[in-house]
C-alpha cells in the first residue's frame, strides 16, 4: 500500500518540481516502486521527464474527468518511476468540477486502485491553493512542503500552513506535516543563513524542519534541461545529497520492512 | 486615465512581485502617480512595502465583492506608490465569485473610477490562470511577463501565451502584450546565456523580449526584508538598471506629454 506524499507549497519557484522529480529518482534508485504525478497545469514534471507535454493525447486531466484509467494515460520514466503526465488542459479542471459531487476526491478516485503496485505516490502541486492542490492534499498521507531559503518564501510559510490545518481539520484528518525542506539555500549569502534561522526560529518543532538541506546550484536548471536527475547529471553538486538523504530517511520511517 | 500593467505568468516565482514593486519604485521616483495592486493571496507585495498582511481589516478582497471602495482599502507606501493590498482572503474569492454574473470583470468594476488619479496601475498577479489572473487581464491595458532566465521558465512561456491570447479573444481585445522582462540572469552561468537566446530565438519579436535583463543577485531577496526597493536598498546592484530602464520605457511611450 504506498505512501502518497504531497509535495506543495502556494509560493511559487521554491522547488515544488525539482523536488518531486528527484525524490522520485532517488527513491527508485533505492529500489522502490514509485508513481511520480505531475498535478500543475504547467506540466514542469512531465517536461522534466523529457516528455513534451503539448504532444500528449491524455494526461491527468482526462483521468481526473472519468475518475478512473490512471494506467491508461501512465508512461515510464528514465528514471524508474512511473509518470501520470499533465499538460495545460488540466487549467481547465477547476472550472469544469466547480458543481461536482465530492470534487476534492477526484484524485482520491483515480490513485486509490494504483496504490497496492507502488511503495511511494509523489504529487507536484501548482502554486495555488485551489482545487487541484486540495485534490492533492485531501489523497495524501503525508505533505512536505519545500521552502526558498529567501525572505518572501519564508514569509509565505504560515498562510500554507493555515491551508493545510484547515484541510486536516475538514477533507483529511490523518494528512501528516512531514516537514519543511529548505532549498536553495546559496552558501555565499548571509541572507540564506538568517532566513534559515528564522525559519527554525517560526516554525520548529511544531513543523519540523526537515534536517536536509538543498544547496543552491546551477546543476538543478541545468539536469531540468537534460531532462536527468541531479543524481545521474551532478551527482556530486551541492543538494544531491539532500535528496539521497531526504529518500534513505523517507524508506526507513514509511517502508517497514 | 491610467495606463494598467498586468504582471503575470503561471509560472511561480520568476519575479513578478520584485518586478511590480521595483518597476512602482522607479516610476514613482521618475514623478508618475502610481497604484500598485496586490492580486495574490500569497500577499507578497504587501509584505514587499512592510505592512504585515495579516494585520489588514479590509483588502482588495472586500472591494471586490463589493465591487467598489478602492479608496476605502488603500495604503500609502514609503515607495511613493499607493496600495491596495491583499492577504490570504482573497483565496476565498474564486469560489465565491464562481456563480457571479461577470465576475472576470470584478477588479475592472474597482480600478476603473481610480484610473483618472494615476499615470500608472500595475498589479502583481498570482502564478495561477485562474480567476484573479483572468481579472487582471480583462482590466489591463498591457501585460509584462517576467521569465526567469532558467529553463523550466523558459518551457512555460508558451502556455501562458496561450493563455493571453485567449483573453485577447474573448474578455479583452485591446490587451497589448508589453513583453518578456528576462529575470534572475546569472551571468557567471552559461544555462542564463543559452536560455536567454532561446528565448529570443521563441518568442522575438512576435512576442518582444525587452531590451533590459534583471541580472540575479540576492540583493533583490534583502531589499524585500529590508521592505525598500532595490533602488534604494543597493542601486548599484546588476539588476537595478534594468528596473529604471524599464520605467523610462514606459513612460516614453505611455505617458505622451
Ligand atoms: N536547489 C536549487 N538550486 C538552484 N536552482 C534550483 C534549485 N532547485 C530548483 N531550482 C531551479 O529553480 C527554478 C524553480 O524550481 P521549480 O520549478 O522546481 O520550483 P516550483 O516550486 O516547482 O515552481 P512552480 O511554483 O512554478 O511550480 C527552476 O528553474 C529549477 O531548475
Ligand atoms: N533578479 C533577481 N535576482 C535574485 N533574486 C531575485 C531576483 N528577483 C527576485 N528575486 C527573488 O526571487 C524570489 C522570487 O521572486 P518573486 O517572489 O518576486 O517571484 P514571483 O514570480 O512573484 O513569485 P510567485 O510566483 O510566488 O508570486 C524572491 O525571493 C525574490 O526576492
Ligand atoms: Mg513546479
Ligand atoms: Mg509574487
Amino acid at each position: 500500500m504506498a505512501y502518497v506524499i504531497a509535495i506543495a507549497s502556494h509560493k511559487g519557484g521554491v522547488g515544488k518540481t525539482t523536488t518531486t522529480v528527484n525524490l522520485a529518482a532517488a527513491l527508485s534508485a533505492m529500489g522502490r516502486k514509485i508513481l511520480a504525478v505531475d498535478l500543475d497545469p504547467q506540466g514542469g514534471l512531465t517536461v522534466c521527464t523529457g516528455i513534451h507535454p503539448d504532444s500528449l493525447e491524455k494526461t491527468i486531466y482526462d483521468a481526473l474527468k472519468r475518475q478512473k484509467g490512471g494506467e491508461s494515460i501512465m508512461l515510464a520514466t528514465k528514471f524508474g518511476a512511473d509518470l501520470l503526465p499533465a499538460n495545460v488542459d488540466l487549467a481547465l479542471i477547476e472550472i469544469e468540477l466547480v458543481n461536482a459531487i465530492a470534487r476534492e476526491r477526484r484524485l482520491a478516485a483515480v490513485l486509490n486502485p494504483l496504490r497496492d503496485n507502488y511503495d511511494f505516490i509523489l504529487i507536484d502541486c501548482s502554486p495555488s491553493l485551489g482545487l487541484l492542490t486540495l485534490n492533492a492534499m485531501t489523497v495524501a498521507d503525508g505533505v512536505i512542503i519545500p521552502v526558498a531559503c529567501e525572505y518572501l518564501a519564508m514569509r509565505a510559510v504560515r498562510g500554507f500552513v493555515k491551508f493545510v490545518r484547515k484541510v486536516q481539520g475538514s477533507a483529511n484528518s490523518k494528512l501528516e506535516v512531514i516537514g519543511i525542506l529548505p532549498t536553495m539555500f546559496d552558501k555565499r549569502t548571509r541572507h540564506a543563513q538568517e532566513t534559515y534561522k528564522e525559519l527554525m526560529n517560526a516554525f520548529h518543532p511544531q513543523i519540523p524542519v526537515l534536517p536536509y538541506i538543498v544547496y543552491r546550484s546551477i546543476r538543478f536548471a541545468e539536469a531540468a534541461e537534460a531532462a536527468e536527475s541531479i543524481l545521474t547529471y551532478a551527482k556530486a553538486a551541492p543538494g544531491a545529497d539532500a535528496y539521497r538523504d531526504l529518500a534513505k530517511f523517507m524508506i526507513e520511517r514509511y517502508c517497514p520492512e
